[in-house]
């Protein structure tokens, strides 16, 4: 008689459950009817589950955003548990959308579901993907832009994840600047 | 209180696994 171990059918629970949304920019429609959630999970097979489901980031047309976010937490500024936050932001060129976009995302779905960032983990909210014509974007948002130590851990153990070049400089911009700027650039509060 | 923490090797492991 052979006995499975519950390792091999025992599902690994994630810290956190968390929430994947879509968002296709349809012009006709308002901004929150575009905003569509995927599905949830909260162990490491239904997130593979989910992943492997989906189209990648290359895939999704200009215009469309990926968000995985904490469940609870909508993925806009106006939510409680952003509206004091920021977020690290990286900002793609052209050529990365083929090279890099997917890996690097799917590299940002692991830190989060993994809570990659010891205790800072605590402060983040979720990450966003934006596919756009000019460049595409990966952020991860946080909690509160006046954690500084919690907000560094986060962007250096990101960038290292990454293995983005030293000299490429990530910035946290609060979304408070971001949703506020006058120019076409938000001002960074910190970088690494 | 305990977090769960899996790094990227499990993670991609379990990718893989049936």
């Amino acid at each position: 008689q052979v006995v499975a171990s519950p390792d091999q059918y025992v599902k690994h629970p994630l810290q956190n459950r968390w929430a994947l949304w879509y968002f296709k920019n349809d012009k006709s429609k308002g901004w929150t009817e575009n905003l569509r959630l995927i599905s949830k999970f909260d162990t490491v097979e239904d997130f593979w589950a989910l992943y492997n489901h989906i189209q990648q980031p290359s895939k999704l047309g200009f215009g469309c955003d990926y968000c995985l976010f904490k469940d609870g937490i909508k993925p806009m500024w106006e939510d409680d548990r952003n509206k004091l936050g920021g977020r690290w932001l990286m900002t793609l060129n052209k050529q990365q959308r083929h090279n890099d976009l997917d890996r690097f995302w799917m590299e940002t779905l692991l830190c989060l579901v993994g809570e990659s960032f010891d205790e800072a983990s605590d402060d983040v909210c979720g990450a966003v993907v934006n596919v756009r014509p000019k460049g595409d974007k990966i952020s991860i948002w946080t909690s509160n832009c006046q954690n500084r130590d919690a907000i560094m851990t986060i962007g250096q153990l990101y960038k290292d994840r990454l293995n983005i070049p030293i000299k490429a400089m990530l910035g946290y911009q609060s979304h408070d600047d971001t949703s506020s700027k006058s120019g076409s650039t938000t001002k960074n509060m910190y970088s690494v | 209180g305990t977090r769960i923490i899996y790094d990227r090797k499990f993670l991609l492991e379990c990718r893989s696994s049936p």
